[in-house]
């Protein structure tokens, strides 16, 4: 949570505009460490996560309920479960299964319980909250984009062109994006998130958009998060 | 539904400028001038905060009889019409070790909100500050103690609300339909059906809803800055925030120590 703090007590910066997406090198850096809950996790265990946190990318109800919960657990509150009532079975069961897969039961009389600390930890869930509000912030059509990535399994080449940019804002092309239409799923990914890429025989020119917000730091959140949870060991 | 027009309503007239849109319809009832609206501060600091209306005014939580009436300027806003919509093709076709996922992927979407002519009512400033002067919030009133409770929460007044005028519609189609042929099991993209090995399907949905007239659709908020007295500050520029001002205890001072800053003292000083 250091990282955390200290950007909320400073003022927090602004992305600039139309600038080699280098710029967010440093907090790539600092959502590697945010995500190390998710490295030491058990192989078995960080893969239902993976998919857990996948099949919500396609629903944005239960994306919103998860990372509320998720938010109250965070903040040491009692989650109020009222919006996860108003689900349907099936999108109660993906929140209910997430919440599992983090230590987290919500079964008994609609409360969340605190499994036994062998399968919680304080860590694992913020990392959890880290990703899923990053996700939360994203379009429908982004989130939709990101689900492909991971469908396709280009997520971890996504990762490492996000982590090999230059100052320039340059990076290689690695397989599978060398791939047109690969490329292109992954082009209109970071053109959501106001990245533009240009793709130049085997390199590619990341920079960030004309008025960018946070869009670009998230993409870099939701895509770290997510290309960890699908590391195999 | 709702909420993906008077979103995109706002990102059209006002991207980045102050309004915010409602979300529930059920809230447009509650969304009246100088009605109160908690702003939450979200986790992360790039999370957009949130609003949550409530069914108190300003009067409500203030100490004394004497209701402040909002003076409230009403005027004509625009004209409405807007229709949003993609469509998505695609084929997909890639090796994944030893695996050849191939997707094909064709949908649209589209949004229709014809909210018609709308107006504007704004919450006359001036008025307000003349009103303000010498009032001072309840700070026993229970909503603002559950408030004040909470770190990342604010108070803010409803300063101006976009409404509409007359009846007006939203509608919604969404047309999606897949081929998928794998070994795995994948999901086309924006479809959420789970698909069977080399299926193909298909899904339409259309919605249709009817606004009533002097619904919101969106609304912005002066923010309150509250001293631990009640007394209260509107936050008319943008940079300047609200909040709850922190309550700061003393510090236990020693009989002796204090003897020397005011004198002797009647009573010892509680431990605390």
């Amino acid at each position: 949570g250091g990282w955390i703090q200290r950007k909320r007590s400073e003022d927090v910066r602004n992305i600039p505009s139309e600038a080699p997406l280098s710029v967010l090198k440093q907090d790539l850096e600092e959502f590697k460490t945010q995500f190390k809950p998710f490295a030491e996790m058990p192989e078995d265990k960080r893969s239902a996560l993976f998919k857990m946190v996948n099949k919500v990318l396609y629903d944005k109800a239960v994306l919103i309920v998860v990372e509320n919960v998720l938010e109250q657990l965070s903040s040491g509150d009692k989650p109020d479960l009222t919006e996860l009532e108003e689900l349907n079975p099936s999108q109660k069961a993906c929140v209910t299964a997430l919440l599992q897969a983090i230590g987290y039961s919500c079964e008994k009389e609609s409360k969340v319980m605190e499994m036994d600390s062998l399968h919680r930890s304080p860590c694992l869930l913020t990392a959890t909250h880290f990703l899923t509000s990053a996700m939360q912030e994203m379009s429908n059509s982004c989130l939709s984009e990101l689900a492909s990535c991971c469908d396709l399994q280009i997520i971890h080449a996504l990762c490492s062109l996000l982590s090999s940019i230059t100052a320039e804002g340059n990076s290689s092309l690695e397989t599978p994006l060398i791939e047109e239409k690969t490329f292109h799923i992954a082009e209109h990914l970071f053109a959501l998130s106001n990245i533009n890429l240009q793709k130049d025989q085997s390199a590619v020119r990341a920079t960030t958009g004309k008025q960018p917000g946070f869009l670009p730091l998230i993409l870099c959140i939701a895509v770290s998060g997510l290309a960890t949870l699908s590391e195999s060991h | 539904m709702f909420a993906k027009a008077t979103s995109n309503f706002v990102k059209q007239i006002d991207s980045d400028g102050e309004l915010i849109p409602v979300a529930r319809l059920n809230d447009s009832d509650k969304l009246q001038p100088l009605c109160l609206v908690i702003k939450r501060k979200r986790f992360w600091f790039w999370q957009k905060p949130k609003y949550i209306s409530s069914p108190f005014t300003l009067s409500d939580v203030l100490t004394g009889d004497k209701p402040i009436k909002p003076v409230v300027v009403d005027s004509d806003f625009l004209k409405y019409e807007g229709t949003f919509g993609d469509i998505i093709g695609g084929n997909v076709e890639t090796e994944v070790g030893n695996l050849n996922i191939s997707m094909e992927g064709k949908g649209s979407s589209k949004l229709q909100s014809s909210f018609g002519d709308l107006r504007k009512q704004e919450v006359d400033v001036l008025h307000l500050l003349q009103d303000s002067e010498e009032r001072v919030i309840n700070m026993d009133h229970p909503f603002v103690q559950q408030t004040r409770e909470r770190p990342n929460e604010v108070f803010g007044v409803l300063k101006e609300k976009v409404i509409t005028t007359q009846k007006c519609l939203i509608s919604e189609q969404v047309q999606e339909e897949g081929q998928c042929g794998s070994m795995l099991g994948l999901r086309a993209k924006r479809i959420k059906v789970s698909v069977q090995e080399n299926g193909n399907m298909q899904k339409d949905s259309s919605v249709v809803l009817e606004i009533p007239p002097e619904t919101v659709l969106a609304y912005s908020i002066i923010e309150l800055s509250i001293k631990t007295d009640g007394q209260y500050e509107l936050c008319l520029l943008p940079d300047k925030c609200g909040g709850f001002e922190a309550e700061t205890r003393k510090k236990p001072v020693s009989p002796e120590l204090q003897s020397l800053v005011d004198g002797p003292m009647d009573e010892p000083m509680e431990p605390d």
